[in-house]
């Protein structure tokens, strides 16, 4: 473990709080994509099987076990106790778009052609793109709550920390995971226009709104 | 090497 992935860990961790923060408080799951989080439990369920045969470490075992648990508990919030708040028409990305590619991406870019294996390929490049239906239906609307920045920056950031994070194991550990990586680089240049209203606008106090 | 995925990276 280093500061990178950890700082890396924290900021994912921090964002699911913010997210069941923003729906608990407003008690509204407005202006955040149900298909997105969909896709993250997909991303967790197919990445975490090996919890059940790996053990790696204890932290890693709780965060597993929380992220698996937590994306589950926010389609709960999401479909039953909050169901008249998520506004499903505004929703439209067509998700079979990031679905079928990553299937296929996985088939061909795996580190062993094994299920478990290949349904971990399966959910980095998932993972990669999964913000997609969210930061579609933000540039649909066109504006945001300011929490729900606050949720996106903290998820945008944690896939960005991984990034030194691999430089430095590539240096102090020679590991390099090509799928990882690359995947990695994607997920982050995804949220670089966000970031870029995220800094000049909601961190100067300004709401978050786009030009129309 | 059989893999080079970092088992330990979330």
């Amino acid at each position: 473990m280093n500061l990178f992935r950890l700082f890396g860990d924290m900021s994912h961790l921090a964002s699911i709080l913010i997210l069941v923060h923003k729906i608990q408080t407003t008690r509204s799951c407005r202006g955040i994509s149900f298909k997105t989080q969909a896709l993250y439990v997909t991303v967790f369920v197919s990445r975490y099987l090996d919890l059940f045969y790996d053990w790696v470490s204890l932290y890693n075992f709780f965060m597993k076990v929380f992220f698996i648990s937590s994306s589950c508990y926010i389609l709960y919030l999401m479909k039953m106790k909050f169901r008249p708040t998520n506004d499903p028409s505004i929703d439209t990305f067509r998700i079979e778009y990031l679905l079928g590619p990553c299937a296929i991406l996985a088939l061909i870019f795996h580190y062993k052609f094994t299920v478990t294996e290949v349904l971990w390929s399966f959910s980095i490049f998932l993972e990669s793109v999964a913000i997609l239906p969210q930061l579609f239906m933000l540039q649909r609307t066109g504006e945001a709550e300011t929490i729900t920045t606050h949720y996106l920056a903290a998820l945008g950031a944690y896939r960005a920390f991984y990034i030194p994070n691999w430089i430095y194991r590539y240096w102090t550990e020679d590991i390099v995971d090509p799928i990882a990586v690359t995947s990695g680089i994607v997920q982050t240049a995804l949220y670089l226009d966000f970031f870029y209203v995220y800094f000049t606008k909601v961190l100067q106090g300004q709401k978050f709104e786009l030009p129309a | 090497q059989e893999t080079n995925r970092a088992k330990d990276e979330l």
